[in-house]
């Protein structure tokens, strides 16, 4: 494992539990948006099918476990937790899930690199983690009113994605036969709609101002 | 299959 992986995979970790922490400790889930929670979720149980099957190493076990945890408690809180529920911003968190998981199905169905259910599965759960983000910044942009923490969730979700970019690029140059075009050209797609809110993010840190998406 | 060399991948 290289330093880039390393780094992405830990900056997914903090975001996870940045978004966690604060919906546990402060008991409000406002400016997150359940849609896109519920994604995750979906992300992780398609893409990790064989966990008690394939067994890769102690980490990877560990951290996909955590995932699966993490995504699912959020979804529990969001959704059944008798505060934080309350706190949560139905009206403005209307992207439909189906615009998103269908056209991913179908593409998953037909580009893959191999016609198994477990391959399936995988592909779309690329897929689909690479637009999962999209009703989080659509309800930041209507709402343009970002807290401090959902702010950093954003942006860690998006040093990940990055990371895992460089990561890319560091093994295809130290493995051999290291190509993976699905991964990659998702993995891409999945970075470059971070490009605008990191756009924003730096602007507000650099002039110390609060975070405020353009309406 | 590719998703089998990634699957050291999270």
């Amino acid at each position: 494992m290289n330093i880039f992986r390393l780094a992405g995979d830990m900056t997914h970790l903090a975001s996870v539990l940045v978004l966690l922490l604060k919906i546990h400790t402060i008991k409000s889930c406002s400016g997150v948006s359940l849609k896109t929670q519920e994604l995750y979720a979906l992300v992780f149980a398609t893409r990790y099918l064989d966990i008690f099957v394939t067994y890769v190493s102690f980490y990877n076990t560990v951290m996909k476990l955590i995932f699966l945890g993490s995504s699912f408690s959020i979804v529990w809180y969001i959704r059944r937790h008798r505060v934080v529920r309350r706190s949560y911003d139905k009206d403005q968190d209307t992207f439909r899930h189906l615009f998103l998981l269908l056209p991913c199905l179908v593409l998953a169905l037909v580009i893959n690199e191999k016609f198994t259910f477990k391959e399936v599965m995988w592909t779309f759960s690329i897929y689909l983690e690479a637009v999962a983000i999209l009703p989080q910044l659509v309800l930041l942009q209507r709402t343009r009113n970002i807290d401090n923490l959902t702010g950093q969730y954003v942006f860690l979700l998006g040093a990940y994605r990055a990371l895992y970019i460089l990561n890319w690029i560091y093994r295809y140059f130290t493995e051999e036969h290291y190509v993976h075009w699905i991964t990659w050209i998702a993995g891409i797609i999945q970075t470059l709609l971070y490009a605008d809110f990191f756009y924003y993010y730096f602007q507000s840190w650099k002039n110390s101002v609060k975070l405020e998406l353009p309406a | 299959s590719s998703s089998d060399d990634s699957k050291d991948e999270l």
